[in-house]
Protein backbone atom coordinates (compact mmCIF):
# COMPACT_ATOMS: atom_id res chain seq x y z
CA UNK A 1 0.00 0.00 0.00
CA UNK A 2 1.32 3.59 -0.32
CA UNK A 3 0.25 6.50 0.59
CA UNK A 4 0.13 10.00 -1.36
CA UNK A 5 2.49 12.39 -0.87
CA UNK A 6 2.34 13.84 3.04
CA UNK A 7 0.45 10.74 4.04
CA UNK A 8 -2.69 13.35 3.86
CA UNK A 9 -5.35 12.30 5.37
CA UNK A 10 -8.85 13.24 7.25
CA UNK A 11 -8.16 14.66 10.59
CA UNK A 12 -9.63 13.22 14.09
CA UNK A 13 -12.52 15.27 14.35
CA UNK A 14 -13.60 14.38 10.58
CA UNK A 15 -13.75 10.76 11.19
CA UNK A 16 -18.15 10.92 10.14
CA UNK A 17 -18.17 11.85 6.78
CA UNK A 18 -20.68 12.73 4.44
CA UNK A 19 -20.99 12.28 1.25
CA UNK A 20 -23.73 13.59 -1.59
CA UNK A 21 -24.21 13.10 -5.49
CA UNK A 22 -24.10 15.70 -8.70
CA UNK A 23 -27.48 16.79 -8.18
CA UNK A 24 -27.87 17.10 -11.99
CA UNK A 25 -26.86 13.17 -12.31
CA UNK A 26 -30.31 12.19 -11.13
CA UNK A 27 -28.88 9.03 -10.21
CA UNK A 28 -31.42 6.16 -9.07
CA UNK A 29 -31.25 4.94 -5.38
CA UNK A 30 -30.43 1.32 -7.20
CA UNK A 31 -27.07 3.02 -8.23
CA UNK A 32 -26.78 4.94 -5.18
CA UNK A 33 -26.74 1.91 -3.21
CA UNK A 34 -23.72 0.70 -5.43
CA UNK A 35 -22.02 3.74 -3.43
CA UNK A 36 -23.21 2.96 -0.04
CA UNK A 37 -21.85 -0.84 -0.18
CA UNK A 38 -18.45 0.25 -1.45
CA UNK A 39 -18.52 3.28 1.47
CA UNK A 40 -19.13 0.24 4.11
CA UNK A 41 -16.35 -1.47 2.89
CA UNK A 42 -13.73 0.94 4.07
CA UNK A 43 -15.98 1.60 7.35
CA UNK A 44 -16.16 -2.17 7.94
CA UNK A 45 -12.31 -1.68 8.95
CA UNK A 46 -11.46 1.84 10.35
CA UNK A 47 -13.48 4.09 13.22
CA UNK A 48 -14.38 5.91 9.79
CA UNK A 49 -18.56 6.35 9.63
CA UNK A 50 -19.95 7.39 6.10
CA UNK A 51 -23.66 9.03 5.67
CA UNK A 52 -25.44 10.19 2.89
CA UNK A 53 -26.21 14.21 2.63
CA UNK A 54 -28.74 15.85 0.27
CA UNK A 55 -26.53 18.78 0.49
CA UNK A 56 -23.57 18.84 -1.99
CA UNK A 57 -22.17 21.86 -1.13
CA UNK A 58 -21.43 21.06 2.64
CA UNK A 59 -21.22 17.19 2.00
CA UNK A 60 -17.42 15.99 2.95
CA UNK A 61 -16.98 13.79 0.08
CA UNK A 62 -18.91 14.78 -3.50
CA UNK A 63 -19.61 12.40 -6.34
CA UNK A 64 -20.37 13.07 -9.77
CA UNK A 65 -20.08 11.36 -13.08
CA UNK A 66 -18.50 13.69 -15.99
CA UNK A 67 -17.59 13.42 -19.34
CA UNK A 68 -14.32 14.62 -20.98
CA UNK A 69 -12.85 17.95 -20.01
CA UNK A 70 -15.04 18.45 -16.87
CA UNK A 71 -12.65 22.07 -15.20
CA UNK A 72 -10.31 19.93 -13.00
CA UNK A 73 -7.71 19.67 -15.87
CA UNK A 74 -7.93 15.89 -16.15
CA UNK A 75 -10.39 15.52 -18.65
CA UNK A 76 -12.08 11.92 -19.22
CA UNK A 77 -11.42 10.36 -22.56
CA UNK A 78 -14.25 8.21 -23.21
CA UNK A 79 -15.10 4.67 -22.93
CA UNK A 80 -12.57 2.55 -21.46
CA UNK A 81 -9.38 4.29 -20.94
CA UNK A 82 -9.64 5.96 -17.49
CA UNK A 83 -12.38 5.18 -15.69
CA UNK A 84 -12.41 7.75 -12.61
CA UNK A 85 -10.77 9.47 -10.48
CA UNK A 86 -10.19 10.78 -7.02
CA UNK A 87 -8.60 13.38 -4.80
CA UNK A 88 -6.56 12.97 -1.48
CA UNK A 89 -8.31 13.89 1.68
CA UNK A 90 -9.51 16.26 2.09
CA UNK A 91 -10.69 17.63 -1.34
CA UNK A 92 -13.32 14.76 -1.41
CA UNK A 93 -14.18 15.23 -5.05
CA UNK A 94 -14.77 11.38 -6.63
CA UNK A 95 -15.44 12.11 -10.30
CA UNK A 96 -16.47 9.35 -12.96
CA UNK A 97 -16.09 9.10 -16.93
CA UNK A 98 -19.98 9.09 -17.60
CA UNK A 99 -19.35 7.60 -21.14
CA UNK A 100 -18.60 4.37 -19.57
CA UNK A 101 -20.76 1.35 -19.52
CA UNK A 102 -21.21 1.27 -16.03
CA UNK A 103 -23.12 -2.01 -14.95
CA UNK A 104 -24.68 -1.43 -11.62
CA UNK A 105 -26.08 -4.84 -10.63
CA UNK A 106 -25.27 -8.51 -11.97
CA UNK A 107 -22.90 -10.60 -13.18
CA UNK A 108 -19.83 -8.60 -15.07
CA UNK A 109 -17.69 -11.59 -15.15
CA UNK A 110 -20.35 -13.27 -16.95
CA UNK A 111 -19.76 -11.06 -19.77
CA UNK A 112 -17.16 -10.98 -22.32
CA UNK A 113 -18.36 -7.48 -23.48
CA UNK A 114 -15.04 -5.56 -22.90
CA UNK A 115 -16.32 -2.63 -22.46
CA UNK A 116 -18.90 -3.33 -19.37
CA UNK A 117 -16.98 -2.09 -15.98
CA UNK A 118 -18.36 -2.79 -12.89
CA UNK A 119 -19.55 0.53 -10.89
CA UNK A 120 -18.68 -1.25 -7.67
CA UNK A 121 -15.37 -2.09 -8.11
CA UNK A 122 -14.12 1.12 -9.32
CA UNK A 123 -16.14 2.91 -6.54
CA UNK A 124 -14.17 0.77 -3.63
CA UNK A 125 -11.33 1.71 -5.26
CA UNK A 126 -11.66 5.93 -5.66
CA UNK A 127 -12.73 5.65 -2.05
CA UNK A 128 -9.63 3.98 -0.84
CA UNK A 129 -7.80 7.59 -2.81
CA UNK A 130 -10.44 10.07 -1.02
CA UNK A 131 -9.27 8.42 2.16
CA UNK A 132 -5.79 8.89 1.64
CA UNK A 133 -4.06 5.24 -0.40
CA UNK A 134 -2.17 5.63 -3.29
CA UNK A 135 -1.62 2.71 -5.50
CA UNK A 136 -0.56 -0.47 -5.20
CA UNK A 137 1.42 -3.02 -6.70
CA UNK A 138 0.14 -5.84 -5.05
CA UNK A 139 -2.44 -7.05 -7.81
CA UNK A 140 -5.28 -8.54 -5.73
CA UNK A 141 -5.25 -4.98 -3.93
CA UNK A 142 -8.23 -2.92 -4.04
CA UNK A 143 -5.69 -0.04 -4.58
CA UNK A 144 -4.07 -1.80 -7.90
CA UNK A 145 -4.44 0.58 -10.62
CA UNK A 146 -5.70 -1.52 -13.74
CA UNK A 147 -8.88 -3.13 -13.98
CA UNK A 148 -9.62 -6.10 -16.38
CA UNK A 149 -12.77 -5.99 -18.53
CA UNK A 150 -15.48 -7.98 -17.25
CA UNK A 151 -13.88 -8.01 -13.70
CA UNK A 152 -15.48 -7.24 -10.58
CA UNK A 153 -13.23 -6.64 -7.18
CA UNK A 154 -15.06 -5.11 -3.88
CA UNK A 155 -14.19 -6.94 -0.90
CA UNK A 156 -10.48 -5.86 0.82
CA UNK A 157 -7.06 -6.98 0.62
CA UNK A 158 -4.88 -7.27 3.35
CA UNK A 159 -2.85 -4.66 2.02
CA UNK A 160 -5.60 -2.63 1.28
CA UNK A 161 -6.64 -2.86 5.17
CA UNK A 162 -2.81 -2.26 6.35
CA UNK A 163 -2.69 0.43 4.63
CA UNK A 164 -5.87 2.00 5.57
CA UNK A 165 -5.58 0.84 9.31
CA UNK A 166 -2.00 2.45 9.51
CA UNK A 167 -3.56 5.97 8.75
CA UNK A 168 -7.11 5.79 10.84
CA UNK A 169 -6.79 2.78 13.04
CA UNK A 170 -8.55 -0.19 13.43
CA UNK A 171 -12.91 -0.59 13.83
CA UNK A 172 -13.27 -2.00 17.29
CA UNK A 173 -15.34 -4.59 15.52
CA UNK A 174 -13.09 -5.66 13.02
CA UNK A 175 -12.39 -9.09 13.54
CA UNK A 176 -9.71 -9.17 11.43
CA UNK A 177 -11.96 -10.61 8.12
CA UNK A 178 -13.16 -8.30 5.37
CA UNK A 179 -16.69 -9.56 6.59
CA UNK A 180 -18.63 -6.60 7.30
CA UNK A 181 -19.47 -7.01 11.10
CA UNK A 182 -22.58 -5.57 12.77
CA UNK A 183 -21.90 -2.69 15.54
CA UNK A 184 -23.96 -0.75 17.57
CA UNK A 185 -23.68 2.31 15.75
CA UNK A 186 -24.93 0.49 12.66
CA UNK A 187 -27.85 2.53 11.19
CA UNK A 188 -31.02 1.45 10.55
CA UNK A 189 -32.86 1.90 7.10
CA UNK A 190 -35.79 3.49 6.91
CA UNK A 191 -37.88 0.34 6.51
CA UNK A 192 -36.03 -0.88 9.76
CA UNK A 193 -33.86 -3.08 8.44
CA UNK A 194 -29.94 -2.95 9.27
CA UNK A 195 -27.88 -2.27 6.15
CA UNK A 196 -24.92 -4.92 6.75
CA UNK A 197 -24.84 -7.47 9.59
CA UNK A 198 -21.80 -9.84 10.57
CA UNK B 1 -24.05 5.47 -19.28
CA UNK B 2 -25.53 3.53 -15.91
CA UNK B 3 -26.93 -0.16 -16.70
CA UNK B 4 -29.07 -2.10 -14.49
CA UNK B 5 -27.20 -5.10 -15.92
CA UNK B 6 -24.63 -6.67 -17.93
CA UNK B 7 -27.52 -7.61 -20.76
CA UNK B 8 -28.30 -3.64 -20.95
CA UNK B 9 -24.79 -2.79 -22.79
CA UNK B 10 -26.45 -1.39 -26.47
CA UNK B 11 -26.16 -3.72 -28.65
CA UNK B 12 -23.41 -2.14 -31.21
CA UNK B 13 -20.67 -2.49 -28.12
CA UNK B 14 -21.43 -6.09 -27.67
CA UNK B 15 -19.43 -7.68 -30.12
CA UNK B 16 -16.01 -8.56 -28.41
CA UNK B 17 -14.06 -7.27 -31.00
CA UNK B 18 -15.78 -4.35 -32.03
CA UNK B 19 -13.73 -1.29 -32.43
CA UNK B 20 -16.09 1.88 -31.83
CA UNK B 21 -15.12 1.99 -28.53
CA UNK B 22 -11.84 1.06 -28.70
CA UNK B 23 -9.39 3.40 -26.46
CA UNK B 24 -6.68 5.46 -27.26
CA UNK B 25 -4.36 3.41 -25.89
CA UNK B 26 -5.06 0.40 -28.00
CA UNK B 27 -3.04 1.88 -30.56
CA UNK B 28 -0.03 1.44 -28.60
CA UNK B 29 -0.65 -2.04 -29.46
CA UNK B 30 1.21 -1.11 -32.38
CA UNK B 31 4.71 -0.51 -30.40
CA UNK B 32 5.09 -3.92 -29.79
CA UNK B 33 9.15 -4.40 -29.64
CA UNK B 34 9.86 -1.56 -29.94
CA UNK B 35 13.51 -1.06 -28.10
CA UNK B 36 15.48 2.06 -27.10
CA UNK B 37 16.89 3.96 -30.00
CA UNK B 38 14.41 3.60 -32.72
CA UNK B 39 11.55 6.45 -33.76
CA UNK B 40 8.32 5.26 -34.15
CA UNK B 41 5.02 7.53 -35.10
CA UNK B 42 3.26 8.08 -32.07
CA UNK B 43 6.05 7.43 -29.74
CA UNK B 44 5.23 10.98 -28.21
CA UNK B 45 1.97 9.67 -26.84
CA UNK B 46 2.69 7.11 -25.51
CA UNK B 47 5.00 9.36 -23.76
CA UNK B 48 1.93 11.98 -23.03
CA UNK B 49 0.66 8.55 -21.36
CA UNK B 50 3.51 7.72 -18.69
CA UNK B 51 3.36 11.75 -17.90
CA UNK B 52 -0.13 11.46 -17.33
CA UNK B 53 0.40 8.67 -15.31
CA UNK B 54 3.68 10.34 -13.23
CA UNK B 55 6.35 8.13 -14.76
CA UNK B 56 7.93 10.93 -16.96
CA UNK B 57 8.25 14.48 -14.79
CA UNK B 58 5.81 16.88 -15.86
CA UNK B 59 6.89 20.00 -17.52
CA UNK B 60 4.75 22.66 -18.65
CA UNK B 61 6.68 22.51 -21.75
CA UNK B 62 6.78 18.89 -22.38
CA UNK B 63 7.11 18.35 -25.99
CA UNK B 64 7.66 14.92 -26.53
CA UNK B 65 9.14 13.11 -29.64
CA UNK B 66 8.74 10.19 -31.56
CA UNK B 67 11.92 8.93 -29.95
CA UNK B 68 12.87 5.63 -27.75
CA UNK B 69 15.25 7.73 -25.86
CA UNK B 70 16.49 7.34 -22.29
CA UNK B 71 13.30 8.99 -20.75
CA UNK B 72 10.99 6.53 -21.83
CA UNK B 73 13.10 3.80 -21.45
CA UNK B 74 13.45 4.65 -17.36
CA UNK B 75 9.83 5.22 -17.35
CA UNK B 76 9.03 2.27 -18.62
CA UNK B 77 11.31 0.46 -16.20
CA UNK B 78 9.52 1.96 -13.51
CA UNK B 79 6.07 1.24 -14.74
CA UNK B 80 7.10 -2.48 -15.55
CA UNK B 81 8.33 -2.72 -12.11
CA UNK B 82 5.42 -1.00 -10.37
CA UNK B 83 3.27 -3.73 -12.42
CA UNK B 84 5.34 -6.43 -11.35
CA UNK B 85 7.04 -6.91 -14.57
CA UNK B 86 10.19 -8.41 -16.20
CA UNK B 87 11.97 -5.19 -16.40
CA UNK B 88 13.14 -5.38 -19.71
CA UNK B 89 12.95 -1.53 -20.79
CA UNK B 90 11.11 -2.77 -23.97
CA UNK B 91 7.74 -2.75 -24.82
CA UNK B 92 7.11 -6.23 -24.51
CA UNK B 93 3.36 -7.90 -25.22
CA UNK B 94 2.90 -8.49 -21.48
CA UNK B 95 3.84 -4.47 -20.66
CA UNK B 96 1.86 -3.69 -23.60
CA UNK B 97 -1.12 -5.51 -22.61
CA UNK B 98 -0.87 -3.73 -19.22
CA UNK B 99 -0.63 -0.72 -20.55
CA UNK B 100 -3.80 -0.64 -22.20
CA UNK B 101 -5.84 -1.58 -19.77
CA UNK B 102 -9.02 -0.09 -18.33
CA UNK B 103 -7.44 2.05 -15.23
CA UNK B 104 -7.40 4.81 -12.54
CA UNK B 105 -6.73 8.21 -13.54
CA UNK B 106 -4.66 9.36 -10.76
CA UNK B 107 -1.07 8.68 -11.27
CA UNK B 108 0.91 6.12 -10.25
CA UNK B 109 3.89 8.84 -9.37
CA UNK B 110 2.95 11.45 -7.69
CA UNK B 111 4.84 14.86 -7.50
CA UNK B 112 8.11 12.42 -8.60
CA UNK B 113 7.53 10.03 -5.76
CA UNK B 114 6.33 6.75 -5.99
CA UNK B 115 5.49 4.40 -3.26
CA UNK B 116 4.63 1.74 -5.75
CA UNK B 117 7.55 -1.08 -6.04
CA UNK B 118 9.72 1.19 -8.00
CA UNK B 119 11.06 2.80 -5.11
CA UNK B 120 12.45 -0.62 -3.74
CA UNK B 121 15.31 -0.54 -6.27
CA UNK B 122 17.87 2.21 -6.52
CA UNK B 123 17.81 1.28 -10.16
CA UNK B 124 15.21 4.11 -11.15
CA UNK B 125 15.77 6.80 -9.13
CA UNK B 126 16.19 8.86 -12.35
CA UNK B 127 12.54 8.59 -13.24
CA UNK B 128 11.36 12.10 -10.91
CA UNK B 129 12.88 12.14 -7.35
CA UNK B 130 12.30 9.30 -5.55
CA UNK B 131 12.56 8.85 -2.41
CA UNK B 132 12.23 5.93 -0.30
CA UNK B 133 9.16 5.32 2.01
CA UNK B 134 8.95 2.80 5.03
CA UNK B 135 6.29 0.89 5.88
Amino acid sequence: YTFFPGTPRWPVNRRDLTYAFLPGNELTDEVKAVFTSAFQKWSAVTPLTFTETDSYSTADITIGFYSGDHGDGEPFDGVLGTLAHAFSPTSGRFHLDADENWVVSGDVTRSSIPSAVDLETVAVHEIGHLLGLGHSSVEDAIMYPTITSGTRKVELEDDDIQGIQSLYGSNPNYNGSTTPTATTGDRESSDGEIPYLA
Amino acid sequence: TLLPNITAIPPWQQHPNATSFAAAWDAFTKFAGCHSGETRDGLSKLKQYFSNFGYIPNSPSSNFTDDFDDELEKALKAYQQNFNLNVTGQLDDRTLEQIVRPRCGNADIVNGTSSMNSSKSSSFQTVGHFHTTGH
